[in-house]
């Protein structure tokens, strides 16, 4: 934080609308952008956020080139993205985007404007720079997958630091109000409180990848790690997948359509990003399954042989993604047909081209082609610990 | 000898970029070697933030990291806008 307590005084902020948008993107995805930047922290604040369409509002939000009037100019395209002020009167509050930049709405060529707002929104509401890599308050612009994005941990530790948790519930609830301009959005979520995962053997529910970044899933967290930072970010499930389960029993990611399948009891759901499939969830016997299958223990995609493989207590299913339906000839005993990795698995998945079987508090990493298991490991080292 | 690659260009881009995120003061008495001092000790600090090897000296890890992009906001808290 700034220090000396810099914080709005109270817990509805207002932002005001954009009049000189950004030409690289169209005003709906500018507004899309900034909303969902605005989101990143009502997630885990009591914070709301209310849209001015006159006035002046907390936020003053504005793309301007070079020097643009708050003796802190721009300096050309790329250096400088972006910078905003700290709570107080007048401009504090205020963030300013240098429209040399090119900014995208989701695309890696260019700077991510959602990335870039949800940055300088964080000085807006009281946070300095953070000298941890994977935070979003690091100085530094680093692509992230706005899909997949969720706010580390340091960012939330500090955020809390000054407004508290979100006390409404385990929910996320957006709702468009009216206003007599009829443009006032509010944003409410729960910020989650989350276990130390380190203090005991951890046992995993379900594994998938998405997009290259990994999802271990427990009780209602998940644990996602990326490439980006060396630590895996710790959020409840919810905050991820809105309509996702409150847990989840097996997942998988389909590499085909890129989109990820959860399992919870007799039901499946798709999700494509974030936003579940239409008609989701599906019973498992539309998925191809008997009407006696009450659950999956665990699926994974076999890249090498285009199967998804999903368990259920000592057998499992080989399904045909390309075909949409299972192989023939199965299900099959575990023990038999993939020896080394016990009788029963609780979550399965690809990393760099290995499998890895997880049971309990260990998982066996393993050959497929060959059938053989070559390592055994703990869970937790996935997670940092 | 190694031969720096820093140009008297770089020394003035990291100057600036010293003055404007790391709160580096022009020194008033220009025969001072105070100022020379005074840059050392803020490119160790921006070593030190941003996890480079702490040498005082600019060096092309430095630079580099230097012209990444970037918040315009000081990385020091004491930096306060008026």
């Amino acid at each position: 934080t700034f220090g000396d307590g810099l914080k709005w005084s109270k817990n509805t902020v207002t932002y005001s609308r954009i009049v000189d948008y950004t030409p690289d993107l169209s005003q709906a995805e500018v507004d899309d952008s900034i909303r969902r930047a605005l989101e990143v922290w009502a997630k885990v604040t009591p914070l709301t956020f209310t849209k001015l369409t006159s006035g002046t509002a907390d936020i003053m939000i504005s793309f301007a080139r070079l020097s643009h009037g708050d003796n802190y100019p721009f300096d050309g395209p790329d250096g400088t993205l972006a910078h905003a002020f700290a709570p107080s009167p007048d401009i504090g509050g205020d963030a300013h985007f240098d429209d040399d930049e090119t900014f995208t709405f989701r695309s890696s060529t260019g700077y991510v404007l959602f990335l870039v707002a949800a940055h300088e929104f964080g000085h807006s509401l009281g946070l300095s720079h953070s000298e941890d890599r994977s935070a979003l308050m690091y100085p530094l612009y680093s692509y992230k997958d706005p899909d997949t994005f969720v706010l580390p941990q340091d960012d939330v530790r500090g955020i809390q630091s000054l407004y508290g948790s979100n006390p409404s519930g385990d929910t996320t609830t957006t709702t468009t109000g009216s206003s007599p301009s009829g443009d006032t959005t509010t944003t409410t979520t729960q910020a989650p409180t989350i276990p130390d995962v380190c203090s005991s053997p951890v046992e995993f529910d379900a594994v998938t990848t998405l997009k290259g970044e990994m999802f271990f899933f427990k009780d209602s967290y998940l644990w996602h790690s990326s490439s980006q930072s060396s630590t895996p970010q710790k959020s409840l499930i919810s905050s991820f997948w809105p309509n996702a389960p409150t847990s989840v029993d097996a997942a998988y990611e389909n590499p085909g359509t890129g989109n990820v399948l959860l399992f919870k009891g007799n039901q499946y759901w798709q999700f494509r990003g974030k936003t579940v499939l239409p008609d989701y969830p599906k019973r498992l016997s539309d998925f191809g399954f008997p009407s006696s299958v009450p659950k999956v223990d665990a699926a994974v995609h076999v890249s090498s042989i285009s199967r998804t493989l999903l368990f259920v207590n000592n057998k499992y299913w080989s399904y045909n993604e390309g075909w949409r339906r299972m192989d023939r000839g199965y299900p099959k005993f575990i023990h038999r047909h993939l020896p080394g990795i016990g009788h029963r698995v609780d979550a399965a998945f690809e990393n760099r081209g290995q499998l890895y079987f997880s049971s309990g508090s260990r998982q066996t990493e393993y050959h497929y082609q060959r059938r053989r298991a070559l390592h055994t490991l703990m869970n937790y080292l996935w997670l940092g610990c | 000898v190694p031969v720096s690659k820093v140009t008297v260009q770089d020394e003035g881009f990291a100057k600036g970029y010293l003055k404007r995120f790391f709160n580096l003061t022009e020194e008033k008495d220009p025969l001072s070697r105070k100022g020379a001092d005074r840059m050392s000790k803020k490119l160790s600090e921006m070593q030190k933030f941003f996890g480079l090897r702490i040498t005082g000296t600019l060096d092309d890890n430095t630079l580099e990291m230097m012209k990444k992009p970037r918040c315009g906001v000081a990385d020091e808290n004491i930096a306060r806008y008026s």
